[in-house]
């Protein structure tokens, strides 16, 4: 799965969320990725959000929607919403994630528990960075 | 406020340090800047982040190193199928695609549907078909699948076989 979330020039946040989905997966299994909400979501008030990992779990626990409700409704930073979605029913929904997430300020935050995600980030006029563990 | 930011990701997965050789690891380090710089570009002309987002996931879902589009998993049958989504949020509106097999760039078909298209989400032929009718590119199944992703398949599907066939395994 890859995935972008970005701010422009007029305040404007967008994501965006593409997949081949799982390994050896049932035809027709649809994942997270195209659920708005669960794999995908972004709203110009508070934050832009893509997720990875396994979708199941991601589509049940409504995943990008809850980075958005943590921020809005619980007074959340974009860190701190991002990795409790992350360890969000830990209990009941095992598996893979990370999740990508964008503010109205452009800052990003990136939460997997995974130890490895394939990341990259760049700001205005900064120089870009890219990252896989570290 | 910053001006204008992108970020990306080409997914996670459970992967120690020395796990994966150093040609993959340059090869994923740089199709991530590759991808970076697409959208970062869109974004220093003034474009939208819609623009941007969908020009930075093109650049992966044409690498092969993403599993997305080209270079994507397979599926229990050996085919690749693809989900992708879009969404806007200045007007919350939402392009969204699933299971369909021969889009070259199944994040731009999502865009489009969220141009163009009355609902959010379309699938299978329905999805295909509206990506005929909007003149986007289609490609066949030997486009998709590289040689890695087909002898990662083999190898289960024989790793299968061999536990059906192992003695033993067939006493109920």
């Amino acid at each position: 799965t890859v995935g972008a979330v970005a701010l422009d020039i007029n305040g404007n946040l967008a994501a965006a969320t593409s997949t081949g989905g799982l390994t050896n997966q049932m035809k027709g299994r649809v994942g997270d990725t195209p659920i708005i909400g669960g794999g995908t979501f972004a709203n110009n008030e508070v934050c832009a959000v893509s997720c990875t990992g396994e979708g199941e779990a991601i589509m049940r626990g409504v995943l990008a929607h809850e980075v958005y409700a943590m921020m809005k409704y619980a007074d959340n930073s974009l860190q701190s919403a991002t990795e409790k979605a992350i360890q969000l029913h830990a209990d009941k929904l095992k598996g893979d994630r990370g999740i990508l997430s964008m503010d109205t300020t452009g800052k990003a935050a990136f939460g997997f528990n995974t130890g490895f995600m394939k990341r990259g980030y760049q700001a205005a006029d900064e120089e870009p960075f890219v990252a896989l563990w570290e | 406020m910053k001006k204008y930011a992108i970020a990306i990701h080409a997914g996670a997965e459970t992967l120690k340090p020395g796990e994966l050789d150093k040609k993959k690891e340059e090869a994923y380090r740089q199709g991530l800047a590759d991808a970076l710089k697409e959208g970062y570009d869109v974004l220093g002309k003034g474009g939208s982040a819609l623009d941007a987002v969908e020009a930075a996931v093109n650049s992966m879902e044409r690498n092969p190193m993403f599993n997305a589009g080209r270079g994507a998993s397979l599926t229990q049958r050996g085919e690749t199928e693809f989900d992708a989504a879009i969404m806007d949020g200045n007007t919350l509106r939402v392009g969204a695609v699933g299971g369909v097999r021969y889009v070259q760039h199944p994040i731009s078909l999502a865009k489009v549907i969220l141009q163009k298209c009355k609902h959010c989400l379309l699938v299978g032929t329905g999805a295909e078909e509206f990506a005929l009718a909007n003149n986007l590119p289609l490609k066949g199944p030997e486009y998709f699948v590289t040689p890695e992703k087909r002898e990662a398949w083999l190898d289960k599907q024989q790793e299968k076989a061999g536990k059906k066939a192992m003695p033993g395994s067939m006493t109920d």
